[in-house]
């Protein structure tokens, strides 16, 4: 899977999410990428959002419009993803990551599996990263 | 407003001999959706430029270099969301299309739905010009031999390596080849 956020010049913010599924899926299977809250959300008040993981819990737990949900009651984005991401862990066992822009512009990679790669640029800085902490 | 790009290339299995390879795609990819922010672009261009990087990557599980269903096909899924508006378009498995990501903004702008599935979505993508790719040309040597490893019940060696170790083998059986 792989996505994007972003906010432009204009403090509008988008999202976009593509992926070819889930190895060796049934015929047919269809996961969380295409579901609005699920596989993208963006949102000017609050923010945007896009997952990677697996598809069957981020639907259950309608992942990036939790995240959302989280931004909208005052946390961070950093704060929002790691809460979602522990409650998808915990109540669904289900492992992903995401990334997240809010509408002031601040921006989080995190995730609950051992590595995603990512990227981002503000400011004219690029940063990037594969493991945890990076 | 700063604008901000963030992109990421998906939280599956990344073996190490593909680790610098997507570590680069992603921030190819960012650094061409930014310079569309820095043009003065919208988020919405630039995060579907993002992705159509990413999709014609066969680094990642997307467009070029999807993971294979379990017949060997490639079925893809796409959405895009536009935060102004909350207008959004979406396609879902779909097929013989290289991008994916500009077939759900043609959806989100050309259509009253917010999804296309299967052959409506193909024939959508006829009917707005996008081009037909061989289905072939959208697998990789790579996710061949993931299919053929994955066919076995309990024939992945590398699993752990996606979730760590220290998730139990329960957890792991659980939830076997199931990252999208």
């Amino acid at each position: 899977t792989v996505g994007a956020v972003a906010i432009d010049s204009q403090g509008n913010v988008a999202s976009a999410t593509s992926t070819g599924g889930m190895l060796n899926k049934m015929a047919g299977r269809v996961g969380d990428t295409p579901c609005v809250g699920c596989g993208a959300y963006a949102d000017n008040l609050f923010g945007a959002a896009s997952p990677t993981g697996h598809g069957e819990a981020i639907m259950k737990v309608t992942l990036c419009r939790l995240i959302l949900f989280h931004m909208e009651q005052g946390m961070s984005p950093e704060k929002a993803a790691d809460t979602a991401l522990e409650y998808m862990k915990t109540r669904v066992q289900g492992i992903g990551g995401v990334i997240v822009v809010n509408s002031s512009g601040d921006w989080v990679a995190r995730f609950t599996s051992e590595k995603m790669p990512w990227a981002a640029v503000k400011n004219d800085q690029l940063h990037y990263g594969f493991y945890k902490g990076e | 407003m700063l604008p901000v790009i963030v992109v990421h290339g998906g939280a599956g299995l990344v073996g190490a001999e593909r680790l610098e390879g997507s570590c680069r795609g992603v921030q190819e990819a960012a650094l061409a959706a930014y310079r569309i922010l820095q043009q003065g672009g919208s988020a919405l261009d630039a995060v579907e430029e993002a992705v159509v990087k990413m999709e014609d990557n066969p680094m990642y599980n997307a467009g070029c270099g999807s993971v294979l269903n379990e017949l060997g096909e490639v079925e893809m899924d796409a959405i895009i969301m536009d935060g102004k508006t909350l207008a959004s378009g979406a396609v879902s498995a779909v097929r013989g299309i290289a991008n994916p990501i500009k077939l759900s903004r043609l959806v989100m702008e050309k259509t009253q739905h917010l999804c296309l599935t299967a052959e409506g979505a193909s024939r959508f993508a006829k009917a707005m010009g996008v081009p037909e790719v061989e289905e072939e040309s959208l697998k990789t040597d790579y996710s061949r031999k993931r299919w053929v490893e994955n066919l076995a019940p309990g024939s992945n060696p590398v699993e752990s390596q996606m979730y760590g170790k220290s998730v139990s083998v329960s957890f792991l059986n659980q939830n076997r080849g199931k990252m999208g």
